[in-house]
């Protein structure tokens, strides 16, 4: 980092060693950084599917809202919100997640990690599966609220004036021969025309993952027409993997710390 | 211990206002007393130049700053000087070879977020309490 003094006058301090950082000492410096942090190493992310997916943007647009929140306290946090609403089309955060964030001490984004979709089952039900990887949630952080997040594009002319019946599942038991056994987390009613960001709630699926990895199987959702026919997610008009960047499902989960995080010894 | 009579002017002398001929004011320091004094400095971490660009998206670094400078005898020199400090440099005085004199150190902290990508790419928003230096004083 850089050192100069209060008044501007770039006067450095006699205590003060102001000189370049010798590659052994940059590197003891990171390793003192990361411990601050509380990181046991540097990660090393895979960026292939692009750094600003629709997840990073959403983080970035609640990192946004605490630093404003940090320069200017007496805004409130209605006038944040309507003004995020103002700037950002379509709005990535909402006025919940603003709440959520004040009590929230870290909060962590999940890629969709499902490779392939399976579209069609033997039983001709159309349905797409989701995973998340939330085996490495640092020990003592605790699940406060959750959120799976899909976007919803206009469809084409065939569903225009339709609704659709949109059910999300959390995945209970996989059988070889079989569909899974599922259990019915929300269905809601969509409009064709509509279009923007559907969040549903899965803090109690959340927390069963984290708890207990194993059970952690996904969620799948189905769409339906209003006549009740099965009907593909891109029918529906919901982006998937082969959609927009920015539009790209994901899920997040605000937590609060429950212990104490205590730096080891060293 | 001191007599009622010294205590009395002792309390005057810190309440009214001074003139140029009695007791030390504060322009009566010399410029170098006033340099080592006990006071924040500002020292920016930066992520940048630390080579993490490809993990942490935000922010680019941090006013860390810290605290500087010797507390030394008048403390109401200093900003932020505990009562026990006040104790701790009379201390010091009476004893300099055994007693340190009073630290300085943060009496104001504050939190920063961080927003950075773990080893799966899931990204990770946190806030860190006490890592920003907002005042030093005297403990």
């Amino acid at each position: 980092g850089s050192n100069y003094s209060l008044d501007g006058n770039n006067e450095v301090h006699p205590g003060f060693i102001h000189r370049r950082l010798r590659t052994h000492e940059k590197r003891e410096m990171q390793k003192e950084i990361l411990s601050i942090l509380g990181l046991p190493h540097r990660p090393r992310p895979h960026l292939s599917h692009g750094k600003y997916n629709s997840a990073p943007l959403f983080m970035l647009d609640l990192y946004n809202t605490i630093s404003s929140e940090e320069k200017s306290q007496v805004e409130g946090m209605l006038d944040r919100y309507q003004s995020m609403r103002t700037t950002q089309s379509p709005p990535l955060a909402t006025y919940q997640e603003t709440a959520f964030l004040n009590d929230a001490d870290m909060v962590m984004s999940f890629v969709n990690l499902v490779e392939y979709d399976r579209e069609l089952s033997p039983q001709r039900r159309h349905h797409k599966e989701f995973k998340f990887n939330l085996s490495q949630i640092p020990e003592g952080e605790a699940v406060t609220a959750a959120e799976f997040r899909l976007y919803k594009e206009c469809v084409s002319r065939a569903f225009r004036n339709d609704t659709f019946l949109l059910k999300v599942y959390q995945v209970v038991k996989e059988h070889p021969d079989r569909e899974a056994d599922l259990f019915l987390l929300e269905s809601r009613r969509l409009w064709a025309a509509e279009e923007g960001w559907l969040e549903f709630d899965i803090t109690a699926t959340s927390n069963l993952w984290v708890m207990s990895p194993v059970h952690n199987l996904g969620l799948q959702i189905s769409v339906e027409t209003s006549s009740g026919q099965s009907i593909s997610s891109k029918e529906a008009g919901l982006v998937g993997r082969d959609g927009a960047l920015e539009k790209q499902p994901f899920m997040v989960a605000f937590f609060k710390v429950s212990e104490v995080h205590i730096r080891s010894a060293r | 211990s001191t007599g009622g009579k010294r205590r009395q002017q002792n309390r005057n002398r810190s309440t009214q206002p001074q003139d140029g001929s009695r007791g030390p004011g504060p322009a009566d320091y010399n410029s170098s007393d006033q340099k080592t004094a006990c006071r924040r400095h500002e020292l920016y971490v930066s992520f940048r130049e630390l080579g993490w660009q490809d993990w942490i998206i935000a922010p680019e670094g941090y006013a860390a700053n810290y605290c500087d400078g010797e507390c030394s005898f008048p403390l109401n020199a200093h900003m932020n000087a505990t009562n026990h400090a006040i104790v701790q440099t009379l201390v010091h005085l009476m004893n300099p070879e055994n007693v340190p004199k009073p630290c300085c150190a943060p009496t104001k902290l504050h939190a920063i977020s961080v927003l950075y990508f773990d080893d799966n790419s899931n990204v990770i928003l946190k806030k860190y309490k006490n890592m920003v230096v907002r005042a030093c004083g005297c403990h």
